[in-house]
């Protein structure tokens, strides 16, 4: 093994300090790095820094699984319900939705259920219109869990085929917000059969450990089926996701790349995978 | 928690009889997975620990009876010490109106903020006016209007879409013109790596002059903290950090990596959703938290 040059303690010192800046945790980088250590004693010797990497690559693509598209519903309206805690991007993420499902010549009513936070109704409507979507709104300080009923009642009149319910942002360990939700949840699964087709947790790609422990806390709330990754067009690289699919199994479905309209993206990840190590 | 895995360890290591330097890595090694888990950047880490190491080989921990209380100590109060003193004041100009900008990333908090300092201000005895110069994202002005109203303080603004230096100007103008001794202007989200958008916020400091340039953190940030303080830093020149949402869980590792690479002080913690929730920041809350 004369060419082991390559894989001595220093380039695996390297290869952690390149998982653990990129927001991938301290159980996570170990768990991808032993397992390149495994794959490192059986790899053919002569092989270089460039074979480890992708190896590495391969751990990522692994722990990342299949990719999952977003659920739609064969017949009648989708609902989307949309979640996470403050500033993540929840409500630009609807707007940008409701947008690319107009553009598929989609019917789409987004549904204004944040009735807590100062004009978060008023920034909603202005994304209704810029992506073609009618707003179900009711007053600030109305009752969330009405907004998402009168959501779903109009998706049925007019035929809609999605309903997308932007969420005030809570932190989750808010216990009554969380009941809160769990409250709006229960509302759609009455009105829809089959709804909420799919909950979308928001996570803002800056975030460290801490967006495990909303997962985990959202899931356990309200059964979220994906992620939507916003502000990946910064410099944040959002490893987190990493310990997240692993330890609760769920995949990141959408990512956001900017502020605008059409700054949305299904997640790829390969991309994803080689961006961790650009 | 840490201490407990700390007195473990050097349990373990005790156990073999005297101490070494080997044995207070191990024990550092611990220290070193603490504050990543909390978010401390990476660098960061490795800069601390470095600094820590030489108290840690020293004789307060290698005589002592309870080695892993004593790195503990030694911890705690070196973080501490790096978490800045309790500056949680503004610094007013000799010339009224202070001017205060609130700069940072998306949805870190400005908006919120910027109501919640003008309530502070106005309970001290302030007469607070705040501007709203983000003229950029969906109902952002409308936002601060509702907010304003709440806390009884007056807004200007003009329309979305106008120039944001222009309107943070205005906002200035008016405060002298009215004798309001503070202005507080709350600016558009943005990244560190849009060059365009941070002109704009080197133009509009050259333009006011502000007494404050704080930049308001998100307390779940991650690794990415030190970049984003350090050009926030860099390019604008900050005099304070506000850490907003300490009412979650985050550890608040940010805290350390923003004062690490900027030196400058947190000034003051969001503790919540309400206007009333700002409060002044606690250096010594802060380390232990970071800590867990
Ligand atoms: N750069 C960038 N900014 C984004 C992205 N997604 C959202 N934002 C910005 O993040 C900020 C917060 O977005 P919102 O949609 O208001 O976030 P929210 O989760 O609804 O916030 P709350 O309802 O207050 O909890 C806004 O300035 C958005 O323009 C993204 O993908 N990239
Ligand atoms: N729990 C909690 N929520 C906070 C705190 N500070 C702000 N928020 C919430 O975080 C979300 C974003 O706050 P904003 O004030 O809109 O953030 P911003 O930085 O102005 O956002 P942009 O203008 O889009 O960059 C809102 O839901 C606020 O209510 C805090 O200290 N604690
Ligand atoms: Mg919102
Ligand atoms: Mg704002």
């Amino acid at each position: 093994l004369g060419r082991k040059v390559a894989l001595d303690d220093e380039f695996f010192e390297e290869l952690e300090a390149i998982l653990l800046q990129a927001d991938v945790g301290v159980k996570a980088t170990a768990r991808l790095l032993r397992g390149l250590e495994a794959r490192a004693a059986g790899a053919r010797p002569g092989g270089g820094a460039n074979d480890l990497i992708n190896h590495l690559k391969e751990e990522v693509l692994e722990m990342l699984g299949p990719r999952e598209p977003l659920r739609k519903t064969p017949s009648g309206a989708t609902v989307i319900m949309v979640v996470g805690v403050n500033g993540t991007g929840k409500t630009t993420t609807v707007g940008k939705l409701g947008y690319r499902f107009r553009r598929e010549g989609s019917k789409v009513i987004l549904g204004a259920s944040d009735t807590f936070r100062a004009a978060a109704i008023e920034q909603l409507e202005i994304w209704g219109e810029r992506a073609g979507a009618d707003v179900i709104r009711h007053e600030e300080g109305g009752d969330p869990g009405a907004v998402a009923y009168d959501a779903c009642q109009a998706a049925k009149a007019r035929r809609a085929d999605y309903v997308i319910l932007d969420t005030a942002g809570r932190l989750h360990t808010r216990v009554n917000l969380m009941e809160e939700l769990k409250k709006v949840r229960r509302v759609v699964e009455r009105e829809i059969p089959g709804a909420p087709h799919e909950v979308l947790l928001v996570l803002d790609a800056t975030s460290g450990q801490n967006a495990i422990a909303q997962a985990r806390t959202f899931k356990d709330a309200v059964e979220v089926t994906g992620i939507a990754l916003t502000k990946l067009d910064g410099t944040a690289k959002g490893g987190v996701v990493l310990a997240i699919r692993e330890e609760l199994g769920i995949p990141v479905k959408l990512v956001g790349i900017g502020e605008g309209l059409e700054d949305l993206r299904d997640f790829d990840p390969v991309e994803f995978a080689e961006a961790l190590f650009a | 928690n840490l201490t407990a895995r700390l007195q473990e360890t050097f349990r373990r290591l005790r156990g073999k009889g005297k101490l070494s330097e080997r044995d207070v890595d191990e024990a550092l090694r611990e220290v070193r997975i603490a504050l990543l888990e909390a978010d401390v950047n990476f660098k960061v880490v490795r800069d601390f620990i470095a600094r820590v190491r030489e108290r840690a080989c020293g004789q307060e921990v290698m005589a002592s009876l309870t080695p892993g209380q004593q790195v503990i100590k030694i911890v705690n109060s070196e973080l501490t010490e790096l978490m800045g003193g309790r500056e949680s004041k503004i610094q007013y100009s000799p010339k009224p109106p202070t001017v205060i900008m609130l700069v940072g990333l998306q949805g870190s908090g400005k908006t919120t903020t910027a109501a919640k300092l003008a309530n502070l201000l106005k309970r001290q005895g302030k007469h607070p006016l705040l501007v709203a110069s983000d003229t950029r994202r969906p109902a952002a002005i409308r936002q601060l209007q509702v907010l304003g109203e709440k806390v009884g303080v007056d807004v200007v603004a003009t329309r979305e879409g106008d120039d944001a230096v222009r309107v943070a100007k205005q906002g200035v103008a008016r405060a002298a013109a009215i004798g309001r001794d503070v202005v507080i202007i709350d600016t558009a989200g943005r990244l560190h790596i849009d060059d365009e958008l941070m002109d704009e916020l080197a133009r509009m400091k050259g333009e006011v002059n502000p007494s404050e340039v704080l930049l308001v953190v998100d307390a779940m940030t991650g690794q990415d903290a030190v970049n984003v303080a350090g050009t926030f830093n860099e390019r604008l020149g900050l005099s304070g950090i506000i850490l907003t949402k300490l009412d979650g869980d985050a550890r608040g590792g940010a805290a350390l990596s923003a004062r690490a690479v900027t030196g400058r002080p947190i000034k003051f913690v969001g503790v919540g959703e309400k206007v009333e929730s700002l409060e002044p920041f606690h250096p010594d809350r802060m380390a232990s938290r970071i800590l867990g």
